[in-house]
């Protein structure tokens, strides 16, 4: 359906802008390694199911493109940032680690360990923009680019919502956990929106309150 | 509701 499809493009548009933006500045400034290393550990622990599972080419392919360009990301942010001191970065990821692989244990669809890392890693996704956003706001303002990336990054999850209340509709399906995560994702990212909209729309300076 | 959830999001 047209929001699924959306929501995936806007996936992949978000990591176009993040890798161009890296690859053309030459640089990692104002972007979080932290937030990209959470991404490959959502990726890789989300996606365990390539080796036994098949669901059709463009799902293989995708999932394949977010592990691989998650872990491209991370080589590329090391590379440029051994001159640079990430002094923004410092947000303590295992308090999100934890407490995400805790919820894992507590909802799956399963208590078998693919269906808990599935699990672990929608809650670790609901929460992983955070260093992202901490940065950006102890800097105080940031490249256009970085938020562009940000926004098509949070835009993906929101428009699974739509998607999800589709696919309820259409085919009966009604994944509470994904349902959750996803407006949990959606709502961390909902501030950033409203400051995104006073940006772009009214070229104000870019701020978290 | 289906029964069984098939991972086929991404």
């Amino acid at each position: 359906n047209i929001f699924r499809i959306a929501g995936d493009l806007s996936h992949l548009v978000s990591i176009f802008i993040l890798i161009n933006t890296i690859n053309v500045k030459k640089s990692a400034q104002g972007i979080s390694l932290k937030t990209n290393i959470l991404y490959a550990v959502v990726f890789v622990t989300r996606y365990v199911d390539l080796l036994y599972s098949y669901t059709s080419l463009y799902n293989t392919l995708m999932k394949i493109f977010f592990i691989s360009s998650s872990i491209y990301t991370i080589v590329m942010l090391k590379k440029y940032s051994k001159n640079i001191q990430q002094y923004n970065d410092d947000f303590k990821i295992e308090y999100l680690i934890a407490p995400s692989f805790v919820l894992g244990l507590i909802f799956n669809h399963g208590f078998k360990f693919s269906e808990i890392l599935w699990s672990f890693s929608l809650w670790l996704e609901s929460v992983s923009i955070l260093p992202q956003l901490f940065m950006l706001q102890k800097s105080g303002e940031s490249q256009l680019l970085t938020t562009h990336y940000i926004f098509a990054l949070g835009l993906y999850r929101a428009l699974y919502i739509p998607n999800w209340i589709y696919r309820y509709f259409a085919e009966g399906r009604f994944d509470k956990l994904a349902i959750t995560t996803g407006i949990i994702q959606t709502l961390v990212y909902s501030d950033f929106f409203y400051v995104y909209y006073q940006k772009v729309i009214k070229n104000i300076g870019f701020s978290l309150p | 509701l289906k029964g069984g959830i098939i991972h086929d999001e991404l």
